[in-house]
């Protein structure tokens, strides 16, 4: 019973008695310093305030193994919420087997499709994604049972239709009564010296000391007294679960997970156990797969990305895009809820940064750079609409090979006779459903693209836009502003090159008017939203149009151009009603 | 290129999840067509 390799080395002295009130033992403090070693920042178990009808159980992820095509040496990911794990590199095989798997909590309202990820691996280089499927383990918590997914079909991650290999996973999600049972059976593993599955009194007294409960030695004695309820002088598994359940309601027992020393007793008993039981697991070896990483490219660096692990790890995290941290860009998938990480180009993010993130950059813009910008826009508008251009449709895919989903494109790409009609390419009927098509009090998003909304200006400056001259007015123009948007809320609807780029109308309603405002073509990258020195949103190039609704009253609908893309062309006209959903217009390569 | 809908002070409840990765600071991958809000007015009306 319990866990061997939780069991301390034979040649350590086991507690008796006499020791009872000693502190913590030296294992539980071994154990702790190798977790707090290994986990950073980003490593936190995923700990918040659980409600209980929110937890729908943990479920038990294993990557068993895969065939693939070719022979290389492979690593798998698995993600889930925000979380990626990954396993240990394969033998150089078609046929890997890694034996790897990883528990997650499963929420009611929260992520619950999971990602598994193959990646072929390279000794210098950052290693390539080859195929991927995703599993939706509310259906497997539907099933009740334990489920070996044999020869899933990975996918080629540019074309869903292309399988690249075959994977075979094992999945089982535990209800919550399992789960508890299976808390009380490795709590009493932890302190089981003898292994009978019983604690005597010394043992006993040693796991309230592991809890961090500093109860008297009385209250210990009356404790045990408590908990054993046949009176055998022992305390057994399901006498065990019996105290942990009733005493942990009444007055905390538990006051630190023995593994990681965290202060347990903040929110409620379901939470410390799920923090305890996916902590014992780390502790213990039994999962097997590498956890600390936030997306599935991040975990899949190759042997560079160890070296510089901390400086990594500092970088990645969440929030607003400045100095080191703006070299990579993380988005929440809404879809799959899960975080994904955006392509940019390493030469494109150094200049970005140089430029916008600095006043001697900014400096530099002020005298000539924007006309250079726009000239640059002007010119990069007349080759992408050159017949030219064409061939880079091509090359624009295979670059964005798993976010250009050419399955939903209406047209095949031979029909695109330059890149900006590629661009502006339109999608199948049906391809955006539109949310409760039918109500027009619900209002829809605008595009494709990495969303920030605020309920107010105050918000929007807090959290995402730095420019200091940033206010409402400065955005609408004099002809549009009025008071009532000042305290309105604010939605920014960032597309990024690889997105479907025609913007639809939010809500129904009358277009009322549309304003051109003149402008400079500053990007339009969190680089540049989150610098001070730029004012991208009050001083770019846009079009303001009102639009005139009975549920939402008056919306002001700004579409912004950005460098390259600086085309800004509308579909509808003063005067039209349009519909929610509707296709309003489009940007495209241009000044 | 961007695009920025500024609604009317009290006319829109936002969805709380687009609201909560906004204040981590943390954009959200969309797609056109999901549901962005629901208007605040009829939520009144009808509470009235």
């Amino acid at each position: 019973m319990g866990h061997g390799s939780s069991r301390p080395d034979s040649g350590e002295p086991s507690p008796d008695a006499d020791t009872a009130e000693a502190p913590v033992p030296s294992r539980f403090a071994r154990f702790r310093r190798r977790l707090r070693f290994h986990r950073s920042g980003s490593d936190q178990l995923p700990f918040k305030n659980l409600a209980a009808e929110d937890f729908a159980g943990i479920a038990r992820i294993e990557i068993i193994g895969a065939e693939m095509k070719f022979k290389d040496r492979w690593l798998a990911c698995l993600s889930f919420g925000e979380r990626t794990y990954r396993t240990d590199k394969s033998d150089h095989t078609e046929k890997p087997v890694w034996r790897s798997e990883k528990k997650v909590i499963l929420e009611r309202n929260g992520p619950h499709i999971a990602r598994i990820s193959v990646f072929e691996t390279n000794r210098l280089s950052r290693n390539n994604l080859v195929g991927y499927c995703e599993i939706d383990l509310w259906k497997v918590l539907s099933e009740d049972s334990e489920d070996n997914l044999e020869g899933l079909s990975l996918l080629d991650p540019s074309s869903s239709n292309t399988i690249v290999g075959s994977i075979s996973i094992s999945c089982y999600v535990e209800d919550p009564i399992e789960t508890e049972k299976a808390f009380a059976r490795r709590v009493l593993a932890v302190v089981d010296y003898n292994e009978d599955g019983k604690l005597s009194y010394s043992e006993f007294t040693e796991l309230i000391s592991a809890f961090g409960n500093e109860v008297a030695a009385s209250k210990k004695e009356e404790l045990f007294k408590q908990a054993d309820k046949n009176g055998d002088g022992v305390v057994d598994m399901d006498e065990l679960a019996i105290l942990l359940s009733i005493q942990q309601e009444k007055e905390s027992l538990i006051s630190n997970c023995p593994v990681c020393g965290e202060n347990l007793g903040k929110y409620d008993k379901m939470n410390d156990m799920l923090h305890m039981t996916l902590c014992f697991d780390e502790g213990t070896g039994n999962q097997s797969m590498t956890g600390g990483f936030l997306t599935d490219k991040q975990a899949s660096y190759g042997w560079m990305f160890k070296l510089s692990e901390w400086a990594h790890f500092a970088s990645y995290g969440i929030g607003l895009k400045s100095g080191s941290s703006a070299s990579h860009i993380l988005v929440f998938d809404r879809r799959t809820k899960r975080l994904v990480e955006e392509t940019i180009d390493r030469r494109i993010i150094l200049s970005m940064r140089a430029i916008y993130q600095s006043k001697v950059g900014l400096t530099l813009i002020d005298k000539g750079t924007r006309d250079l910008l726009r000239s640059i826009s002007e010119k990069q508008g007349t080759w992408m609409n050159s017949p030219e251009s064409a061939k880079d449709i091509p090359k624009f895919i295979k670059s964005f090979e798993d976010q250009v989903n050419m399955d939903e494109v209406k047209h095949p790409i031979e029909y695109f006779k330059t890149f900006n009609e590629f661009f502006i390419r339109e999608l199948k009927p049906g391809a955006r459903p539109i949310a409760y098509v039918e109500r027009d009090d619900i209002a829809i998003c605008a595009a494709d693209s990495r969303l920030m909304a605020f309920t107010s200006v105050d918000d929007s400056l807090r959290f995402w836009i730095k420019g200091r001259k940033f206010s409402i007015q400065g955005l609408l123009g004099m002809g549009t502003y009025s008071n009532a948007f000042d305290k309105g809320c604010l939605v920014i609807f960032r597309l990024a090159p690889q997105d479907y780029h025609r913007f639809h109308v939010p809500v129904s309603g009358t277009i009322e008017s549309f304003v051109d405002i003149p402008g400079c073509l500053y990007t339009v990258n969190p680089i540049a939203i989150n610098s001070k020195y730029c004012n991208v949103f009050t001083e770019n190039k846009r079009v303001v149009s009102l639009i005139s609704t009975s549920e939402f009253g008056k919306v002001a609908f700004v579409a912004i151009g950005a460098t390259m893309v600086g085309s800004i062309t509308f579909l509808k006209k003063e005067g039209d009603y349009v519909h929610k959903g509707d296709e309003f217009g489009y940007f495209s390569f241009g000044g | 290129s961007t695009v920025i809908c500024v609604f009317e002070k009290d006319a829109i409840q936002i969805d709380e999840d687009l609201l909560a990765n906004s204040e981590r600071s943390l954009e959200t991958l969309v797609s056109v067509g999901m549901t962005l809000g629901v208007s605040r007015r009829k939520q009144a009306t009808e509470e009235m």
